[in-house]
């Protein structure tokens, strides 16, 4: 039964699409059965997994629009125990689409309630906003996990996050946890973000799970998706790899 | 009689408001009469020149909700000749807010309006989206200037906000011109960073103009909102200081 883990965080650009591929990477290279959903239609993570935008069949505008099952739009991809359920740009105008359906937050957790028997884990790349998309990831978790810059201002946008999950546990899925915080993009040499990385651990001691790794700052990380290939198949020794390497350990509970 | 320029892109992230303070900080310098308008309910300009988010008595909420004139929320910051019209979180809900108001769109041209004959450049710092904040400052607008990232995908990102812009032109503001792109965080060292570049002054030579000035990954321009100055009180000799300072000259046409 798999563990679904929603990757959120309503500010762009701060790594949701490269943790979601790069974890999903790691857990398949560890044996794990993985599906990794692209819930973005920038279709980022498609795109970063090698595959083109608006080419498959079915993606996950289907399942969501039209009740396409989830089974009939996630493929095998070209790395072992890896599988991914696409996007492409018809979920462009989806809120407003499913603005009278009944129950639409809950869609996507119906539709894959009939298929997380296969899998260890299921991870939902979420696009940078709260609305729809985000909802109904965060609906059909059992956990959200939260990538932060260590930037000014970081912890500012975490409020509304945070408001936006605890809204969903009351009303939707109160059993929706948070799997923890991980730092991105984060640069050792800058006082700065230092000063960012303390604040926010110390922020969240005892409340918030803040992951030991911590993702640097990489140009391989930067690059590895123009080649449609994750990061430790791309390169492998760097910093970036093992990096999420570490974290998807820390996520497994493998010390 | 001002010029008028919204600084926007959807994406997040990407140098928006770290060039809006630093372009209105430059102008301010070189003797221009200069108004910075903080369209976004983060506050980020707000906050990066210095000032507490939701401290001010009126704020462009106020302005766009009440019918409060914008002469009686902007104030003289410290800094010489440059004037702020302050944002604060008044301005999250006001989308839904404003949903039945007739004419919404064009609330912040009939109000910039009314003081614009007093400056020689209006910015308006938009937030990471399309809708009813980034619309308004298109259409009080003599132009748009686009900040973008040389990353992978960077180009994708850009069809939305020209459509956007086409639509406003096309429906609301017909004289509403593209000031041009500035490209954002280069970093010189990574090949990737330099094909995007070469990639987006191929494609736009002729059509869009991309300005020589290419503001670097700095430090310093992390570091300077979190002390409440622009760049160039901050660190003038560095390189983010002076990317800036020949922006703003090829922005008011100095060579
Ligand atoms: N650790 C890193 N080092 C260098 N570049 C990175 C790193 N992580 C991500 N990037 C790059 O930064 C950009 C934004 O990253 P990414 O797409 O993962 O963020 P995102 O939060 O998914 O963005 P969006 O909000 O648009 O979905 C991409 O070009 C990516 O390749
Ligand atoms: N050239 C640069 N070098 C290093 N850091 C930068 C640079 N430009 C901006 N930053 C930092 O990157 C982050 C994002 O920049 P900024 O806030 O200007 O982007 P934005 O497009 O306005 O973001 P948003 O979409 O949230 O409004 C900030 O922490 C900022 O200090
Ligand atoms: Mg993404
Ligand atoms: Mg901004």
């Amino acid at each position: 039964q798999a563990r679904i883990i929603s990757i959120a965080n309503q500010k762009g650009g701060v790594g949701k699409t490269t943790t979601a591929i790069s974890l999903a990477a790691v857990l398949a290279e560890h044996g794990k059965q993985t599906l990794l959903c692209d819930l973005d239609p920038q279709a980022h993570a498609t795109i970063g997994l090698g595959y083109q935008k608006n080419q498959a069949q079915n993606s996950i505008s289907e399942v969501l629009l039209d009740g396409v099952p989830a089974s009939d739009a996630l493929f095998k991809t070209r790395i072992e125990n890896l599988f991914l359920l696409p996007a492409n740009s018809n979920a462009l105008g989806i809120e407003v689409q499913l603005i009278d359906a009944e129950n639409r937050e809950t869609i996507l957790k119906r539709s894959l309630d009939s298929i997380r028997y296969k899998y260890d884990y299921i991870l939902l790349d979420c696009p940078p906003s709260l609305g729809f998309l985000t909802v109904n990831a965060l609906t059909a978790s059992d956990s959200v996990l939260i990538p932060m810059q260590c930037e000014f201002l970081a912890m500012e946008g975490l409020v509304q996050l945070l408001n936006t999950i605890a809204h969903v546990q009351k009303s939707l899925n109160p059993s929706l946890g948070i799997e923890g915080i991980v730092l991105t993009m984060h640069d050792a040499r800058t006082k700065l973000s230092r000063e960012v990385e303390t604040e926010i651990r110390q922020y969240f001691e005892g409340r918030i799970r803040v992951f030991e790794s911590v993702i640097p700052r990489s140009i391989k990380l930067s690059e590895a998706p123009s080649h449609g290939v994750p990061i430790t198949q791309y390169a492998n020794l760097t910093a970036g790899a093992w990096s999420y390497t570490n974290l998807g350990e820390e996520l497994m509970g493998i010390e």
